[in-house]
């Protein structure tokens, strides 16, 4: 699975997400990360989110559209609204990880598996990748 | 900080032993790339949705990551994609899921989002619609990998191993419930 969430200078957040789903899946099986709500979201009056993991998970817990509201509702700061989203699916049995970044231009990339890549670059161009925890 | 652009490539079991030097450089390659499309539309004044598709075409059309180009098989053999796409400003959203033909899934996400008067479209009536809307679309073979390929058989031979043995692991099988690390690429 591949994602990008974006703040452009309009202040507008977008957010996308691509995926080849699971090795040996049947039956049609939809899944996975690109779920409006579960795996994608965005919403100009908080962040924008792209999910990778198990996604039956991410669909149960309404991953992204949940960030988004414990941001609108509770106010939570991003890192900690994803960090309160990633703590459920992974007390439920889920693993994967998940990238935000909200309106004021602040990201957290939270995963609890061995490695996600991932990747951002700030408003000067500096670029920072990372596989490993 | 503030941030312009977050992009992931899959999160899973990413064994640091087992990543060459030379693999680990290709990877930071395609992903810093992915990070330098995406910015210069957004410093150009670009909007956040244009950068958003830009910088997935880079990791779609490397074969390094588990969507399109690179995609996974399922059981039949076939690479099914998925992809989804979403407007902060307007709340519009647009997907696709399980089409076979197209070479970047998540421009026919935002046909979808764009060009219909739905959210999700699947299957064969996801690809009709995005040749209709002129969105590229690929020989099937176009996707394939030797890597997944051989991920796939690994995966039918524990399949058929397994078959059998435990009714427990069967079952949970059949709900979606076993983990088998097998999704993540």
């Amino acid at each position: 699975t591949v994602g990008c969430v974006a703040l452009d200078q309009q202040g507008n957040l977008a957010a996308g997400t691509s995926t080849g789903g699971m090795t040996n899946k049947k039956f049609g099986r939809i899944g996975d990360s690109p779920v409006i709500g579960a795996g994608t979201y965005a919403n100009n009056e908080s962040v924008a989110v792209s999910c990778t993991g198990w996604g039956e998970f991410y669909i149960r817990h309404v991953v992204a559209h949940d960030i988004a509201a414990l941001m609108s509702y509770k106010q939570l700061s991003v890192e900690e609204a994803a960090a309160a989203v990633m703590a459920k699916v992974a007390n439920a049995g889920g693993d994967g990880g998940l990238i935000a970044l909200d309106k004021a231009g602040n990201m957290a990339m939270p995963f609890n598996t061995e490695g996600m890549y991932r990747g951002a670059v700030d408003r000067h161009g500096n670029i920072e990748v990372k596989i490993y925890k | 900080k503030q941030y312009t652009l977050v992009i992931h490539g899959g999160a899973g079991t990413i064994v640091k032993t087992a990543m060459t030097s030379a693999k680990e450089a290709a990877y930071e390659e395609v992903l810093t790339k992915a990070l330098q499309t995406g910015y210069h539309i957004l410093q150009e004044g670009g909007a956040a949705l244009d950068a958003v598709e830009a910088t997935i075409h880079v990791l779609e059309d490397s074969p390094l990551f588990n969507a399109a180009k690179g995609a996974v098989f399922t059981n039949n053999g076939r690479n099914e994609l998925d992809a989804s796409i979403m407007d902060g400003r307007t709340l519009n959203a647009g997907a696709v899921a399980g089409v076979t033909n197209i070479r970047n899934p998540i421009t026919a996400a935002r046909a979808v989002m764009e060009k219909s008067e739905h959210v999700m479209l699947s299957g064969k009536g996801a690809e009709n619609f995005a040749q209709q809307v002129g969105v590229t679309l690929v020989d099937p073979s176009y996707f394939y990998t030797q890597d997944r390929w051989d991920a796939l058989q690994r995966a039918l031979k524990k399949d058929s191993t397994a078959a059998g043995e435990n009714v427990d692991n069967r079952q949970a099988a059949k709900a979606g419930t076993v983990n088998r690390d097998d999704k993540f690429g």
